[in-house]
């Protein structure tokens, strides 16, 4: 079992590569994309050891090849059906995202149990459905990834409710932790913190 | 010079121990911390003693206290005027976010070079101002931290832009990676980071 500090790592390294390939870079190195993240080239090299050997002492690693071999890991070679759960203002700017479609992700349904908003067009493919249809929907688009954007005192319940239809992985925007079988996968989104980290920096560096 | 992972955790400890001050808990350890968050106690106290004694071994740690502590070192105490650049889907729902003002971070302005946006309001209280206007805006109101919700390729230009008008801090929500002064911070956000590490997660639970 891969440990999650380990995932989130590889996710991100994969971005890396994907960056270094847009800029013609053929061989890196765990030295290079270690400093390019501002983390240790040892943790680089623990990390892509789980999945064997990819570089050679030396010579480094083939950026095309490591960046096949990571998306193989992460799932990416497949793209993956999803439905935003609360058509708000959050569901509404991820429903137009065009990032998502670029990385393998259709947003294929939209849910929301605002009668006003049923039957609308969350984007331009994009309904907005009511909670009742979650089940037919889920089932004849296999989606297996929902994105929680409702408000935090609905999170719970509307979890437990699309895990019941059919759901395996949700991707939590609500700032409520919500508790889920073993095996269903959860990842907590809160830009939050990242507003913390930045006001650290600030006060850092301005000693405030 | 405290390392940014670390920084980062500090956040996530922080919000882990408001929400065990919510549940009404009043001492705590680096054990419980650590299995709360899924890390290791050693990771948690290493971080932990940067800042000085806070626990007692075999005691355990005061949630209040601890809270305390972390919000004084994350910069929380003071709240911080904020100003969103890119008024667009994401810019408007960041801007409707009442997870903001309850963190301290106050969104008093909107940014944005679309000619019909300007004038308009983002929110209640946020006015859409042209980029014109950004310095007297930045000034009169010290705005330190800018959320750049513009499209990738104008994301270095804006970034360097804002700067130059007085920012100190920028959230990059933009798939773009910017290159800032040393003394600017930034923080990126990329939830399909997160979206990855979920498809990892359920390929692994269901061997995809
Ligand atoms: N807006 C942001 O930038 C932002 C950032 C971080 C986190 N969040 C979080 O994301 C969530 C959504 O934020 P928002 O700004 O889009 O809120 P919003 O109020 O605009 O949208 C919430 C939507 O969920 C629907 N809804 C409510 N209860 C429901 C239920 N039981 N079943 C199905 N749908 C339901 C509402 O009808 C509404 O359309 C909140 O939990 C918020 O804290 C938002
Ligand atoms: N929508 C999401 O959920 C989401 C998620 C992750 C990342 N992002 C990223 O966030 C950014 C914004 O996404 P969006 O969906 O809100 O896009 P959008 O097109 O709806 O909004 C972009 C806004 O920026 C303005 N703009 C463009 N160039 C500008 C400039 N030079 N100066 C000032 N304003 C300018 C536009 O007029 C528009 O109002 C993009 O970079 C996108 O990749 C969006």
């Amino acid at each position: 079992k891969i440990p999650k500090p380990t995932v989130k790592r590889l996710a991100i390294y994969y971005r890396c590569l994907a960056k270094l390939k847009e800029d013609n870079v053929e061989k890196t190195s765990s030295q290079e994309i270690a400093y390019i993240l501002g983390i240790k080239a040892s943790q680089v090299r623990k990390d892509l050891s789980y999945f064997g050997e990819f570089g050679k002492r030396g010579v480094g690693y083939d950026v095309d090849k490591l960046s096949f071999k990571l998306r193989e890991i992460l799932g990416l070679n497949k793209s993956w059906n999803v439905a935003i759960i609360g058509a708000g203002n959050l569901g509404n700017a991820i429903a137009n995202y065009s990032g998502l479609e670029k990385n393998g992700f259709r947003v294929v349904a939209a849910f929301d149990n605002d009668e006003k908003k049923i039957g609308k067009y969350i984007s331009t493919n994009v309904k907005i459905y009511k909670m009742e249809d979650l089940e037919e929907i889920i089932r004849d688009n296999l989606i297996e990834i929902a994105i929680l954007t409702v408000p935090a005192q609905a999170a719970q319940n509307v979890s437990e409710l699309v895990i019941k239809k059919g759901i395996k992985g949700i991707l939590n925007f609500t700032p409520a932790t919500i508790t889920v079988p073993l095996n269903i996968s959860v990842e907590n989104v809160d830009f939050v913190v990242s507003l913390k980290s930045l006001t650290f920096a600030l006060g850092f560096l301005f000693e405030k």
